[in-house]
C-alpha cells in the first residue's frame, strides 16, 4: 500500500 | 531510512534533549512558550494513532514513545513542576494557540490523506505542526533576553524539518517517484516560518552577540 511509505517517517 | 530523514529524527530529538536539559539544569522554563508545548502533545497523539497497530521497526516505535512521553514531560514541569511553574512567562506566551487548531482540522477534513480517522488526524497532525512554533515565535520576539539553550532548542527544531525536505527530496529521485503534497507543503510553510528566526539566530552566532528578535 502506497501510503505506508508515507508512515514509515515520524 | 536515509541519511537525511535519520539527521532530521536526531536534531529533533537533540531539540528536546536541549529543552529538557534548559529545564531540568535551570529549572526554569522563562522563554519556553507552553502553548507551542501543548501544540506539540496534541501533534504526536495525533500522528502515532497507529503506534500500537502498524509495526513499522524497533527505530519508528521507540521514537514515538520517545517524543510523545517528553512532550508530555515537558508540558507536566511547565504547568505542575512546583518551581519550574513559577519561571513561566504567563504574561508574554499570549498566542491564541486553540485557534490555531479548528483550521487545521477542517484542512484536514477537506485534504486528508485517505477519508479514514486515523488518516484523516494524521493529516490534521502535518497541518498543525506547521504552525505550532508561531506560539514560541511571537514569545521570542518579546523576550527581552533569549538564553542560549532556548535559541538552540528553536534553532534545532526548525533545522529538523528543513532536513526532512532533503529527506523528501532524495526519496522522491530514488525510491517513490511520487509527489506528497500534504507533508511537502506543510513542511515547507512550518520551515518558512523559521527564516526570520534563521537569519537572526545565524547573524547573533556568526558576530558573537546576544540573539535578539526585532519586536
Amino acid at each position: 500500500e502506497e501510503d505506508d511509505e508515507m508512515h514509515d517517517e515520524l | 531510512m536515509n541519511i537525511f530523514r535519520l539527521a532530521g529524527d536526531m536534531t529533533h530529538l537533540l531539540s528536546i534533549v536541549v529543552l529538557l536539559l534548559k529545564i531540568r539544569t535551570t529549572k526554569s522554563c522563562a522563554g519556553i512558550s507552553l502553548k507551542t508545548q501543548e501544540l506539540y502533545v496534541i501533534v504526536f497523539i495525533t500522528r502515532y494513532l497507529d503506534l500500537f497497530t502498524r509495526y513499522v521497526s524497533f527505530y519508528n516505535t521507540a521514537m514515538k514513545l520517545v517524543f510523545i512521553g517528553t512532550s508530555v514531560a515537558i508540558v507536566w514541569y511547565m504547568r505542575l513542576h512546583k518551581v519550574v511553574k513559577q519561571t513561566y512567562s504567563r504574561d508574554e506566551d499570549t498566542f491564541k494557540h486553540y485557534l490555531l487548531i479548528p483550521p487545521c482540522f477542517i484542512l484536514a477534513l477537506l485534504i486528508p490523506l485517505e477519508f479514514t480517522v486515523t488518516e484523516i488526524l494524521w493529516s490534521f497532525s502535518i497541518y498543525l505542526e506547521a504552525v505550532a512554533i508561531l506560539p514560541q515565535l511571537l514569545l521570542l520576539q518579546r523576550s527581552s533576553n533569549i538564553d542560549n539553550l532556548t535559541g538552540s532548542y528553536v534553532f534545532l527544531l526548525g533545522a529538523y524539518r528543513a532536513l526532512y525536505i532533503v529527506n523528501w527530496v532524495y526519496r522522491f529521485f530514488t525510491e517513490t517517484h511520487k509527489i506528497r503534497w500534504i507533508p511537502w507543503i506543510s513542511g515547507l510553510v512550518q520551515t518558512a516560518l523559521y527564516a526570520d528566526f534563521f537569519y537572526y539566530y545565524i547573524k547573533s552566532w556568526k558576530n558573537h552577540e546576544k540573539l535578539r528578535l526585532p519586536a
